[in-house]
């Protein structure tokens, strides 16, 4: 993606720390 | 006897709440919220046997790893420590699980993420805030950018997002910016928490109450 078009919370959506489906693995 | 002995135990656990309340209070079922209850035991337990999830237990959670730090994460203890006592009480846990039913009202994913990113709690997200934010994702990921395209795309988002121009994203902004991009509030959905009864069989050892 060119980084002209990317947008900042949608990165920012992909972090590790707000995936809280981890919270449910065993 | 038994059945006195069990709720007694129960009772006494810090932050417990009965299922009925929090069920009549959240868009889960009493047996969801049982199940969750299995859940929070294991995950409040993990480092401290308290049963109270800490902060380093969320983080062993999340990433397996008790020592990662996160800013993210680090938000999302926080708004979950409903009471900022710097642990998640099993009411707060249901309550601000809650919010990532699928059932939950939209609007209130769309505010929970406001909070989230809402570093400063000012009630606004600020430009140095929302750069902040791309760094520290930057941080925890193999993406490189040179300063300048970071620059770039903070100015670009920000632009997009602060209709009035005024420096700062408001909540309006910020829910009509989510309405083009609702792609930024997916993460605020967790299917599992749909049915998590069965989902996660193993969680279920008794129905205690009766639906």
């Amino acid at each position: 993606v060119a980084p002209a078009t990317m947008n900042a919370f949608e990165l920012i959506s992909k972090s590790q720390g707000l995936n809280l489906s981890s919270l449910f693995e065993k | 006897m038994g059945c006195c002995y069990s709720t007694s135990k129960r009772t006494r656990t810090p932050g417990y709440e009965e299922p009925t309340v929090l069920a009549s209070q959240t868009p889960f079922t009493v047996s969801e919220v049982e199940a969750l209850h299995e859940l929070y035991k294991k995950l409040s337990n993990s480092i401290i046997e308290d049963n109270l999830i800490h902060r380093e237990e969320f983080q062993l959670a999340l990433f397996r790893n008790r020592n990662k730090k996160n800013l993210f994460a680090d938000r999302i203890f926080d708004l979950f420590d409903l009471k900022r006592n710097g642990v998640i009480e099993f009411g707060e846990f249901v309550r601000s699980l809650g919010l990532f039913h699928p059932n939950a009202p939209l609007e209130d994913k769309i505010t929970f993420a406001f909070r989230l990113y809402d570093l400063k709690q000012t009630g606004f997200i600020e430009r140095d805030e929302l750069k902040e934010m791309v760094l520290a994702l930057l941080h925890e990921s193999d993406l490189e950018l040179s300063d300048d395209m970071i620059e770039s795309i903070v100015d670009k988002t920000f632009s997009d997002a602060d209709i009035n121009g005024d420096g700062k994203i408001d909540q309006e902004e910020w829910k009509a910016f989510v309405s083009k991009h609702p792609s930024l509030i997916r993460n605020m959905t967790l299917p599992y928490l749909k049915d998590i009864t069965l989902a996660f069989p193993s969680f279920v050892v008794r129905t205690e109450v009766e639906e």
